[in-house]
């Protein structure tokens, strides 16, 4: 049996409206370590892996591996339904036909109860090694969201161009062109503002903006995104949970 | 500008 008691809904929320519009089915496997999915948007270019580590929870407890097959547009309508600050609460059977969710809130008595219902959802589970990346940034997320935003005037596809020294944002487009060159530093006294470069290899890498729109719905998420880069392979968007996290894997553009 | 790749050519079904 489930039973995961999030100190607060707005959590889980955020979490399925950062990912719903990259993928609709997918499965919520929850295990004694939490709630994992791995699902492939339609086309196949984007990889979204959210792990929701058991200390997120004020409660949590899956004596056996349960697995949610979920519709995340009809999930994120019912989680929607509760406020959020509630408590919110999700319970499933060993072997469930439904998961159900509960709201509580803080302030009165009230407790609303929802099931949804579960599919059998057949996907691939795709084996992910852990990489070595030519670099790797961190970056203010919301300030990744506006350059990503801006450039997606311009063009299909944003560069990025990363040395030691800067990171280069750059769209091409018929109508003109844009670039944002960042450079690392330091705040101290605010360091969700730091951008930071590791860098072993010089990258330059190509992606369809219109998938970076969907990744960077995970913006609300954290301060911070870390940007794992390398040459002609796949970039890691991940967005850290307090225990967790949200990575989107987006398969790189090539030129003709 | 460019050919999309797929997430597929990298990660392989386990």
């Amino acid at each position: 049996m489930l039973e995961g008691k999030f100190e607060e809904a707005s959590l889980l929320k955020k979490v399925v409206e950062s990912i719903k519009d990259s993928v609709q089915l997918c499965n919520f496997v929850c295990s004694e370590h939490g709630i994992t999915v791995q699902a492939v948007d339609d086309s196949r270019v984007l990889l979204v892996s959210l792990l929701i580590g058991n200390e997120v929870f004020s409660d949590y407890r899956c004596d056996r591996n349960i697995t949610l097959g979920v519709d995340l547009k009809s999930f994120a309508k019912i989680i929607r339904c509760g406020g959020n600050d509630d408590y919110l609460t999700l319970i499933a059977e060993d072997s469930p036909d439904s998961v159900t969710l509960v709201f509580e809130d803080k302030n009165s008595d009230r407790i609303s109860e929802y099931s949804l219902k579960l599919m059998e959802i057949d996907n691939e589970f795709l084996k992910i090694d852990d990489m070595d990346y030519d670099s790797v940034i961190k970056m203010p997320s919301i300030d990744f969201q506006k350059i990503c935003r801006d450039l997606s005037t311009l063009s299909e596809s944003l560069q990025i161009l990363i040395t030691k020294d800067s990171i280069k944002f750059m769209a091409e487009g018929e109508t003109g062109n844009g670039s944002v060159i960042l450079k690392p530093r330091t705040d101290i006294d605010k360091p969700e503002q730091s951008i930071t470069v590791k860098l072993n290899n010089a990258v330059n890498s190509t992606f369809g903006l219109k998938y970076i729109a969907d990744i960077v719905k995970g913006t609300s998420l954290s301060n911070q995104i870390v940007i794992k880069i390398s040459n002609r392979t796949p970039a890691l968007f991940e967005y850290k949970l307090q225990s967790g996290y949200l990575r989107f894997y987006l398969a790189p553009k090539f030129e003709d | 500008k460019g050919k999309q790749s797929s997430i597929m050519n990298f990660f392989g079904t386990r």
